[in-house]
């Protein structure tokens, strides 16, 4: 069955949609069949894999609640071998509906444990979280396998890491044992900036191997790729931004011993 | 009684606690008594004005369940005339302690009724918001006279402020019918980038004299500022960001008649 990475941040603004999407698509471009599932009442991932909101019929939220089965809801993209299960306002909604369920942790987990997509399995499924450590984001956890956190090359995005740690600890010890750290993805980083360099320093002293080796660098090209509706891969597939997120796909393949 | 303005945008990383804590301090610098208030269960503005999560015993989670009075949880910061009422992470767990409350919605207006200071009454309390439209947000747009929305200079940005605009017409049509927009403020604007003059030309056709005057550029100083505990004004009193801050100031304060 396929593996589930959740991109995880409750820090706004800190590379989770443009991280999910692009490493969907290079995954994708080495012929790993992916999914990237749309956690995020916003809906950015599946704006900026172009598809509309008025053809998310079946979204997330369907899938999360238990009214449609995964395969019927994702959708492709126009690219070979990634499909998009896509997010509409509903998902705003769908912390009160949990409340009050049983199974409110565990839901997206069920949901994920039946995806057919004919005779060629799925590899890989994204999770693009929102920004909070909301019942969305834990359903993600115990849903995951593993979870790649971006952390931004800025002060602030430090402070919160402690508390996702903690959180997904919890979360180890009560609903998924086996979920564990795929590692801490440095975002928007400018080797020109002392801050950018600090920030890389301190995360390398405290977090060690935890921190992957490929570095995101600040790319303009980046912020511009989903205006035009699809990967920056695609988009500009020379600009350092899409060196960078093919050179995290090959790290992280690598390190699951596909490539 | 004091001026209430949310800072609200469910986008994240757009500028929300970078603009309370420098326009907090800016309207301190011009003699208004000022509170800032850390509704993120982040704690980004009690950490970027100094005060340690060690310190932060009464805390506004106290204050919105109604715990302990307003003037008991604010402390003063190192800047004259600007108070703050900290965030620590039982905030985190509030939307679950509030939901099954009957007054879930209005309970830090009703904590908020009560501002004493002494004999220097408050003239303004700025409301730092998290990155959601979860029961914590919604508080403040039933508290606040006025919402202030930072619009960060990028594609995904725009996508968001749709929902905000509609989730604010739901508040001013239920909970709170004075709620007005105070503005919408462009952050992180480069000049040098097509998708900032873009940002900005769709969002003054489409959202008018709601847009305003003052920008906020994109300036390393404003995310330096916060590892130093201290509003950028005072950490790089001319630097672009800070003298943008005090236009803003400047601007609001002049619609207010108080300039
Ligand atoms: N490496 C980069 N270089 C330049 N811009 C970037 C980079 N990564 C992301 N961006 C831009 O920064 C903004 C924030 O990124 P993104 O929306 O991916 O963050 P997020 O963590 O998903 O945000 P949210 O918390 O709202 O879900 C977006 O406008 C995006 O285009
Ligand atoms: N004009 C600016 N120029 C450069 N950096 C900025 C600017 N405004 C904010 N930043 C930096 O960008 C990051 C995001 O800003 P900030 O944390 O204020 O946003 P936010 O909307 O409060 O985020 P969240 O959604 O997590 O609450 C921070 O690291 C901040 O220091
Ligand atoms: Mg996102
Ligand atoms: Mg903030």
């Amino acid at each position: 069955s396929p593996r589930v990475i959740a991109v995880a941040n409750q820090k706004g603004g800190v590379g989770k949609t443009t991280t999910a999407i692009n490493l969907a698509a290079a995954f994708a471009e080495r012929g790993q069949n992916t999914l990237l599932l749309d956690l995020d009442p916003q809906g950015n991932a599946s704006t900026g894999l172009g598809v509309l909101p008025e053809s998310r019929d079946l979204s997330t939220y369907d899938v999360l609640m238990g009214e449609a089965p995964l395969e019927r809801a994702m959708q492709m993209t126009g690219i070979p071998g990634l499909w998009l299960c896509p997010a509409n306002s509903d998902l705003s909604s769908a912390d009160m509906a949990l409340y009050s369920n049983q199974n409110r942790t565990s839901m997206l987990r069920d949901a994920l444990q039946q995806p057919l997509l004919g005779d060629s399995a799925l590899d890989y499924i994204f999770i693009d979280c929102p920004p909070s450590l909301s019942l969305l984001t834990i359903n993600a956890l115990v849903a995951a396998d593993t979870v790649l956190v971006p952390l931004q090359s800025e002060f602030f995005a430090l402070e919160g890491l402690s508390q996702l740690m903690l959180t997904i600890r919890e979360i180890r010890q009560t609903a998924n044992p086996d979920l564990r750290i795929e590692g801490i993805l440095l975002t928007m980083y400018d080797q020109r900036n002392n801050l950018s360099q600090q920030v890389e320093s301190d995360a390398r002293d405290n977090l060690g191997a935890l921190v992957l080796n490929t570095m995101i660098p600040r790319n303009v090209r980046l912020s511009e790729a989903p205006s035009f509706a699809m990967p920056v891969l695609n988009y500009d597939t020379a600009s350092r931004g899409a060196v960078a997120y093919r050179a995290l796909a090959r790290e992280l393949l690598i390190k699951h011993q596909k490539l």
